[in-house]
């Protein structure tokens, strides 16, 4: 499935 | 969120606080690189440009930090260069940024997890980040010192990424989350500080003041 890129880190 | 990476976010905060701190109380940003910290200015306003995109209420201590970091970069960038400018060693402070920025900006659009402008200025401001700090270990070796209040600056700067390291090691262990990109940059990125690790770990510690050999 799409996985959505999303940077969590500061 | 785990404590190295926790540990990572103070040490940063401190570094920006340390840094204002001896600007502040000292009335001279002697010593210190305005060239790098304009590129770090850059690097959050290019990593948190979300903030600005589609501002959402500062419902978590993460907006709050971004918050944080642009405005005491931005502000620190206006006591080197405006307030506190006639201290500035212009001289001394001569890398040219625009052999960072320009490498930087080429190899976002080069290599990335995805080609959207978003994306991109993601990555570059990792990049940017990896090197932001040789102007200022530049202009240490050019005028041969650096303040005890600097070295500690600079020490608290080089531990957060490597605290940031064990977070990746410890995210990839316990939640198989990898973000090459972010890892392989922020090893560079403490690789350049080792030298100065060794001299604060064997000289600030015990008092002595850095002096490279001129």
């Amino acid at each position: 499935g799409y996985y959505k890129y999303k940077h969590d880190e500061l | 969120m785990n404590i190295f990476r926790l540990f990572g976010d103070l040490s940063h905060l401190a570094a920006i606080a340390i840094l204002l701190l001896k600007i502040w109380k000292t009335r001279s940003c002697a010593g210190v690189s305005g060239k790098t910290q304009l590129l770090f200015a850059v690097c959050f306003i290019t990593r948190y440009i979300d903030l600005f995109l589609h501002f959402v209420s500062l419902y978590n201590t993460e907006k709050v930090m971004k918050l944080i970091y642009i405005s005491a970069s931005v502000f620190t960038c206006y006591l080197i260069f405006f307030k506190f400018k006639a201290t500035y060693d212009g001289n001394h402070d001569s890398m040219r940024a625009e052999f960072l920025i320009v490498p930087a900006a080429g190899l976002a659009c080069l290599i990335n997890t995805k080609f959207d402008a978003i994306e991109i200025l993601w990555t570059f401001s990792i990049y940017l980040e990896a090197v932001a700090i040789l102007p200022q270990l530049f202009l240490i070796s050019k005028t041969g010192e650096a303040e005890t209040i600097t070295s500690h600056y600079l020490f608290a700067q080089g531990s957060y990424r490597a605290l940031y390291i064990l977070n990746w090691i410890y995210r990839y262990h316990y939640e198989s989350h990898v973000d090459t990109i972010a890892i392989v940059a922020g090893v560079v990125q403490t690789i350049l500080y080792c030298d100065f690790f060794y001299l604060y770990i064997t000289k600030v510690v015990k008092g002595q003041k850095i002096v490279l050999p001129a």
